[in-house]
């Protein structure tokens, strides 16, 4: 463990943290794309299949049943919370990410690091993440002006990334056969997606304005 | 040196 991944653990621990906050207080999920925490969902379920088999350490297993837990509740409350729901923008929420369930499993079909099952399913769960922010970038865009607890939960959810990637730089010059290409080049792609939004909410911090995204 | 293949990561 080094000092990037646990800051970049508890950047994502935060956004959940947000998100949960924003839902709970407001009763309202105005601004969040349903599909975006169903990818996520599908993510930490494909990826933490290995909870029960591979125990790495006490942390590990708490953070993976925390994310498994945290991502199912918040797809259960947008679903099935009548005030919650209520608040869903579904018409502006539209984004086919079925296709990109599909393409990244036809990815990890193909680039894996070892065509085995549980290889594949990781492999998908990093290509699907990489790209599961898409639907929610979409969304607001589409909806303009972006409620501060929903900009500050897009902005961590971007940064903790790249504190990985950072995390996989300190590892690759202090661990000998280290190697997360697979990892490391999806992750690089899933930051970059969130380079125009980091940029506008730099802005918005700079200018301490209203966070807006050009539609 | 094996490659340290376990998934130690998030």
């Amino acid at each position: 463990m080094n000092v990037f991944r646990l800051t970049g653990d508890m950047t994502h621990l935060a956004s959940i943290l947000v998100l949960l906050l924003k839902i709970y207080a407001t009763k309202s999920c105005s601004g969040i794309s349903l599909k975006t925490q169903e990818l996520y969902a599908l993510v930490f379920l494909a990826r933490y299949l290995n909870l029960f088999t591979d125990f790495i350490s006490v942390y590990n297993t708490v953070m993976k049943l925390v994310f498994i837990g945290s991502s199912l509740a918040i797809v259960w409350c947008m679903r099935m919370h009548k005030m919650v729901k209520r608040s869903y923008d579904q018409e502006l929420d539209t984004f086919r990410h079925y296709f990109l369930i599909a393409g990244c499993f036809l990815l990890a079909l193909l680039v894996n690091e070892k065509f085995m099952f549980p290889e594949v399913l990781w492999a998908f769960s990093i290509y699907l993440e990489a790209v599961s922010t898409i639907p929610q970038l979409v969304l607001l865009q589409r909806s303009g002006n972006v409620d501060n607890l929903t900009g500050q939960y897009v902005f961590l959810l971007g940064a903790y990334r790249a504190l990985y990637i950072l995390n996989w730089i300190y590892r690759y010059f202090t661990e000998p056969h280290f190697s997360r290409w697979i990892a490391c080049v999806a992750g690089l792609v899933q930051t970059a997606l969130y380079a125009d939004f980091f940029y506008y909410y730099f802005l918005s911090w700079k200018n301490n304005a209203k966070l807006q995204l050009p539609s | 040196g094996k490659k340290n293949k376990k998934k130690d990561e998030l």
